[in-house]
């Protein structure tokens, strides 16, 4: 290829920047690229085929948005920065962790997105279980415990507990690594990959794992009430309460939604029952749940149905490398 | 439908009676 040829193609290209929660990476697009040939650029160099529980998140005034896959990047609102900044997120959340997550960079980033929503609190935890959940990412992170390498301060620059935790007790930070230590120990012989799956199996119980909320009221003006989007189906929460909903519909109960400009409407499958409608502050928001219903509803027929082929590669590929790692792990 | 924390509830008891000496009033 000649330089003038080689400058008319870089011409023809825009830098992005995408960060994951575990590393970042720097790529080219070409000017009509739509989202999902970005997408799938990202997916093939992070190796990760279980593609369909992320999405590309960016920050469009104040607020974070996902990039429409079917849609050209540079025709959506993405600050025009050079490079364009991206953050490769989990944006759907299996029903079963250990049933649907098979690839271990697919665990793993989730692993790592979920322990920071505890962290800073996006998901409340009892003190218990945030205990609990620490020891198995210590396990995750340093391996088996060995009193004579993992030595009392071996875990004093780690985040380990939310804060919230840590304010309701009168325990020095000592105290809690040693609390956590002896739990550590306790997972001697498990591998990484079988920690973090450990660690997601007690999240997938907290309440507030992988929900989404929105403001949302029973009157044009108020937003007095709060409306959660999961792999289960919607949520009605009071506004002061993120935990116990006041009414839950699975997605067998729903027959359709839609919306009309700020007007939100669920038609239940029970034809005796009422269309349950609600106002969202904005036109924008009622698309955005409108879109993650139907996504998180396709992904749980999907899950009911026969396997395609290619998940069927996947889970078998999983399956082998998941067996040559236990054999490795007990040969070690 | 399986109960929440399932495998885990023993560990959990116990690791939330040690910790109940320390607890806050106000927690």
């Amino acid at each position: 290829m000649s330089i003038r040829s080689l400058k008319k193609k870089q011409q023809k290209t825009f830098k992005v920047k995408i960060v994951t929660m575990e590393t970042e990476m720097e790529l080219h697009c070409e000017m009509d690229w739509k989202g999902n040939d970005l997408f799938d650029l990202v997916c093939k160099h992070l190796v990760l085929k279980e593609t369909w529980f992320f999405g590309l998140q960016y920050m469009a005034s104040g607020v974070d948005t996902w990039l429409k896959l079917d849609k050209k990047i540079l025709q959506q609102d993405v600050p025009k920065e050079d490079p364009l900044k991206f953050r490769f997120l989990a944006k759907f959340y299996p029903e079963n962790v250990s049933e649907e997550l098979f690839q271990d960079i697919t665990q793993h980033l989730f692993f790592l997105q979920v322990k920071k929503q505890i962290l800073d609190e996006e998901i409340i935890c009892s003190p218990e279980a945030s205990v609990l959940l620490a020891s198995y990412a210590v396990q995750a992170k340093y391996g088996n415990y060995n009193p004579n390498i993992h030595q009392p301060g071996f875990l004093s620059q780690e985040e380990l507990l939310p804060k919230r935790v840590l304010q309701q007790y009168q325990m020095t930070s000592e105290m809690w690594q040693e609390k956590i230590t002896a739990w550590y120990a306790e997972h001697r012989g498990i591998a990484r990959d079988e920690a973090e799956m450990n660690y997601l199996k007690i999240a997938q119980d907290l309440d507030m794992y992988g929900m989404n909320y929105f403001p949302i009221s029973q009157t044009k003006n108020d937003s007095d009430m709060l409306l959660g989007v999961d792999a289960k189906g919607i949520h009605i929460y009071s506004r002061n309460n993120k935990i116990s909903p006041l009414k839950s519909f699975k997605w067998g109960d729903i027959r359709n939604i839609s919306y009309n400009s700020k007007k939100l409407k669920f038609t239940p499958v029970d034809k005796k029952a009422e269309t349950i409608k609600f106002y969202s502050k904005e036109q924008n928001v009622n698309k955005l749940i409108l879109h993650l219903c139907i996504e998180n509803h396709n992904l749980f027929l999907t899950k009911r149905k026969v396997d395609s082929i290619e998940m069927q590669q996947i889970k078998m590929q999983a399956k082998e490398e998941r067996a040559r790692k236990k054999n490795e792990h007990q040969r070690l | 439908q399986p109960a929440k924390f399932a495998p885990y509830q023993k560990a959990l008891r116990e690791i939330r009676y040690s910790l109940l000496p320390f607890a806050n009033e106000s927690g």
